[in-house]
């Protein structure tokens, strides 16, 4: 999970767009 | 009824396309055939108009909060400039303007640094298209990742195709066309980049699929069983399944005279999977031997033991 952690919350966020 | 529901199936990926991924290939279309009337793209050429090129987008920056609205009006990977929105350290407007004083090595290292920033917003805008596809959020969530890992640089190069023809591409949100003679100018390895992607998009670009069409050519890609590493591919293979026979009957429906459109369709599939090989074994090479590149965490985590 620690290795994809950004992909496994871009998953998990709803719309909300993650700190790129 | 059956017919109903993969109709159904279609539309419903084709709306989840449109609200993500604004600049459609209709859009993109109109621009390079210059159906747009007044507000033709501003072309790169050269390092002259490099310049202009930068300057032009300076005075049309879109308000951060415009921005996210918009979520990307670019669709491909190649969205140079895109990072003077984020502010981001990877952007190349964000960065200094081009000056003489500067080493001449570095203009190739920020253009790919903003083409890395429009690269992890495409992915992000994959991913909530992913997210769309019935069933997609029930599958386990490391089959989920799994699935993008591998998935997400195969949808990106399609969704490049509309915004190239054989002498150039769309960058910066349709704002400006980039001309392939430029690209291939760089220096190497940059100029070595995009050149497969010209040859691939032009033979797919043949195929004359719409924007309908490739929504669910998409999914497809996305759900495919044989990822390395999956934990649990059957209920992947049946979510494929169903997208297959709905691309199948759209195709029939949408082309019917185009033989064999979902045989050559499924075959570009093969091809897609050498571009991308090819392209993260540049990108290793360019982590090797340009001192000063750092890759974008997003994108490290999803080539990091990719191929």
């Amino acid at each position: 999970k620690e290795k994809h952690k950004i992909l496994h919350q871009l998953l998990q966020n709803s719309t909300s767009p993650v700190d790129l | 009824p059956e017919a109903a529901d993969l109709r159904a199936l279609a539309r419903h990926l084709y709306e989840a396309y449109l609200k993500y991924f604004p600049l459609t290939k209709a859009k993109a279309r109109a621009i390079l055939s210059g159906k747009t009337g007044d507000n033709m793209p501003f072309v790169i050429h050269d390092m002259k108009s490099l310049m202009e090129g930068e300057q032009f987008i300076n005075c049309k920056q879109v308000p951060i909060q415009e921005l996210q609205h918009q979520t990307s009006t670019l669709t491909a990977g190649l969205g140079g400039f895109a990072g003077a929105h984020s502010g981001s350290e990877y952007g190349f407007l964000g960065m200094s303007s081009i000056s003489g004083e500067e080493p001449p090595d570095t203009l190739e290292l920020r253009f790919f640094h903003s083409c890395q920033s429009r690269s992890a917003e495409a992915v992000r805008e994959v991913t909530e298209f992913a997210k769309s596809i019935p069933g997609f959020s029930d599958l386990d969530l490391n089959d989920q990742v799994t699935l993008l890992k591998y998935g997400v640089i195969e949808v990106l190069i399609i969704m490049m195709s509309p915004l190239m023809n054989k002498d150039g591409t769309l960058i910066s949100y349709g704002q400006i066309f980039m001309t392939r003679e430029f690209l291939k100018s760089l220096r190497k390895p940059f100029s070595q980049m995009m050149e497969p992607k010209f040859e691939f998009s032009v033979k797919f670009n043949t195929l004359e699929l719409d924007d309908s069409d490739m929504a669910l050519f998409l999914a497809v890609i996305i759900l495919s069983g044989d990822r390395p590493g999956l934990l649990n591919v059957k209920p992947i293979e049946q979510l494929q399944e169903t997208v297959l026979h709905s691309l199948e009957l759209q195709l029939k429906l949408n082309h019917p005279v185009s033989l064999q459109l979902f045989a050559k369709l499924l075959q570009k599939m093969t091809d897609l999977r050498q571009i991308v090989t090819d392209h993260v074994h540049l990108i290793q090479l360019l982590k090797k031997t340009e001192v000063d590149m750092c890759l974008h965490p997003l994108l490290q985590e999803i080539m990091k033991d990719l191929y």
